[in-house]
């Protein structure tokens, strides 16, 4: 599609399309072109290498690391089929292949066979999983949980919940009652990751921002990246809400996990 | 949203008595943003711009209605064509013959909670005999997955004992048949479009099944993507319709008009929530109204 010729209406306009195709979003594309044309730059190769710095500088990433010597939890929310319970399976054996200890707790009560699912991770892995009977109050889970996660002693316990649809004000209260059991007990390094599908489209800025606005969201996990969508939500989350992406999740198995990669991602948006 | 975009572009033109070129350029603009804002793939929103355009010109403001007001109805009109005039109904055939539906889609589209939802419905509105049959042996706990959805839908599920989906689906086809079943709704694992070998397993249950319904499950959340994965279900399959999920978010859903207008199959019905109950037959206006914002 782009050689090696100089820049006109028709390249911006193309290049547009690219950045619009990728869900990134018609202001930030319509801002990024504006820039371009201002820069008049003469080539495409240039339009490309300034587009991918300017995108560069828009996104938030970092790694997570568990804290020494205090339970680490992380609390994994999001809405419904974005991939949170597969996730916890891959981030569990992600730790468990450095060396930590992890107990995982099942506390979507809600979803038939939520907790069968994450049982068979659980299995899988050989490591301890904490859950009630389907119906159980969530909270209760969470609570057992940080008790069960403290006197084991182990490095990282991963809380999973129901799928829940950022608009509907009585599921983000039941997670706030869950998140505020966990700040209540105290005495452990807490991150709530929020689940988000690559293949979601603007959605995902409002569920971005109304997670955090309830509870707060320290990092994203990005799963289905292997849809080959490009995920062009990453850039108004980064920009608006300055939230970091930490993994990407690109296949069903346990091992479909990987650092979340700013060039890499970047790369794959002008494939 | 949409209809704000086109209020305020109009805003500087009271009193005119004709819709032209000049003064819907601004419309346009903010209409196109807007779209693609709702998720309107791309190359869908050109189209229709195209279209739209030409009809606003050609035409002549009706006597009681302003030029604003006209153009939003031309929008909207343009939204409800697309998204097909009625609802159209499961192909079921007469009682006492055996119906078959098969669900495909994505992973985490909404299938088994569907199926669960589809079965329920069809029992209840048509008194018919409904099985599920569970062909995702993939996924951790699908089968106790859709045993629990089809106790909460009232029907019968049918598990087979071998982890091959494609012999699973031609022995729930079987067991519907000697239990004098009427509808069989199959149930698939999430799969992506562009796993061939996945693709191919879902095509041959359903070259063996010749089923009456295949639809293509889809979240209604879904961006500029949509439209690619739609295709490449609908060129595998040949899908009969589709049933888009989790309408209860807040999505402007323009995924369901970039799905409709290219491969022009029907909409027959949304999810609208995580019960057994949350399923809705397709209305085009309340979808038109939700992407016009
Ligand atoms: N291709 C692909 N599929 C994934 C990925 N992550 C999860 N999935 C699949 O997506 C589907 C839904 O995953 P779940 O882990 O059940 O999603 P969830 O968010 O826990 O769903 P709910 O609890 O129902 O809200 C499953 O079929 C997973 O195998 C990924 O990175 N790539
Ligand atoms: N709010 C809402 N949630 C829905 C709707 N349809 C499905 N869900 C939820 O979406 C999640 C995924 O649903 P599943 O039925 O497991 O999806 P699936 O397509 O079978 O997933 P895979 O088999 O892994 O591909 C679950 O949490 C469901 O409860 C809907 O219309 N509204
Ligand atoms: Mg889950
Ligand atoms: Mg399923």
């Amino acid at each position: 599609l782009f050689t090696g010729k100089s820049l006109d209406d028709n390249d911006l306009l193309k290049l547009e399309e690219v950045l619009l195709s990728s869900d990134i979003g018609p202001q930030i594309s319509s801002t990024l072109i504006t820039k371009l044309r201002l820069k008049g730059l003469n080539t495409i190769e240039n339009a490309i290498e300034f587009l991918k710095k300017e995108l560069h500088d828009i996104i938030c990433d970092k790694e997570y690391i568990l804290k020494d010597g205090v339970l680490n939890i992380v609390l994994v929310l999001g809405v419904n089929g974005v991939g949170k319970t597969t996730s916890i399976g891959k981030l569990a054996n992600f730790h468990l292949k450095k060396g930590k200890t992890v107990l995982l707790a099942a506390a979507d009560t809600f979803r038939a066979a939520a907790t069968e699912q994450l049982t068979r991770w659980a299995k899988v892995m050989d490591i301890p999983i904490v859950k009630q009977g389907e119906g159980a109050d969530p909270a209760s889970i969470v609570y057992d949980a940080v008790d069960s996660a403290k006197s084991k002693g182990v490095d990282l316990l991963i809380i999973d919940t129901a799928g829940r649809l950022q608009n509907k004000k009585h599921l983000m209260d039941e997670l706030k009652k869950m998140y505020k059991i966990i700040e209540t007990k105290g005495g452990c390094d807490t991150h709530n990751l929020l689940v988000i599908d690559a293949t979601t489209g603007q959605n995902a800025f409002h569920q971005a921002h109304v997670f955090n606005e309830v509870v707060g969201v320290n990092m994203i996990m990005m799963t289905k990246y292997d849809a080959l969508s490009k995920g062009g939500i990453v850039f108004n989350i980064s920009k608006k809400l300055n939230i970091p992406f930490t993994f990407i999740g690109k296949g069903e198995k346990i091992e479909d996990i990987e650092v979340f990669n700013r060039e890499k991602f970047i790369e794959r948006i002008f494939n | 949203g949409i209809t704000k975009a086109i209020s305020d572009s109009f805003k500087v033109l009271t009193g005119n008595a004709r819709i032209t070129e000049t003064n819907i350029g601004n419309a346009i603009n903010d209409i196109r943003t807007a779209l693609i804002e709702a998720d309107v793939n791309m190359v869908v929103v050109k189209d229709f711009i195209n279209e739209i355009t030409a009809k606003a010109i050609g035409e002549q403001v009706v006597r009681a209605v302003n030029p604003k007001d006209q153009f939003i109805k031309i929008v909207n009109d343009g939204i409800v064509d697309i998204l097909g005039s009625k609802s159209e109904a499961l192909k079921l055939k007469p009682k006492g013959t055996l119906t078959v539906i098969l669900l495909a889609g994505l992973q985490g589209a909404g299938k088994t909670t569907t199926a669960g939802k589809l079965a329920r419905y069809i029992k209840n509105s048509d008194n018919r005999k409904v099985l599920l049959s569970a062909c995702d042996v993939y996924r951790p706990a699908a089968i106790e997955q859709l045993q629990r959805v089809g106790e909460l839908a009232g029907v019968d599920v049918f598990v087979g004992d071998k982890k091959d989906a494609i012999k699973i689906s031609k022995e729930s086809y079987k067991h519907a048949k000697s239990g004098n079943y009427d509808v069989l709704i199959i149930d698939t694992a999430g799969r992506l479009h562009v796993d061939k070998d996945m693709m191919m397993e879902v095509k041959k249950i359903s070259k063996d099944l010749r089923p009456d319904d295949i639809l293509f499950v889809c979240d209604s959340m879904m961006g500029q993507h949509a439209v690619e994965i739609a295709k490449e279900f609908n060129d595998t399959l040949e899908v009969t319709g589709v049933i888009l999920t989790k309408f209860d978010s807040d999505t402007r859903g323009g995924a369901a008009f970039s799905i409709k207008k290219v491969i022009n199959k029907p909409i027959k019905f949304i999810g609208v929530s995580e019960k057994i109950d949350g399923l809705e037959v397709f209305y085009p206006e309340r979808i038109a109204s939700r992407i016009l914002g």
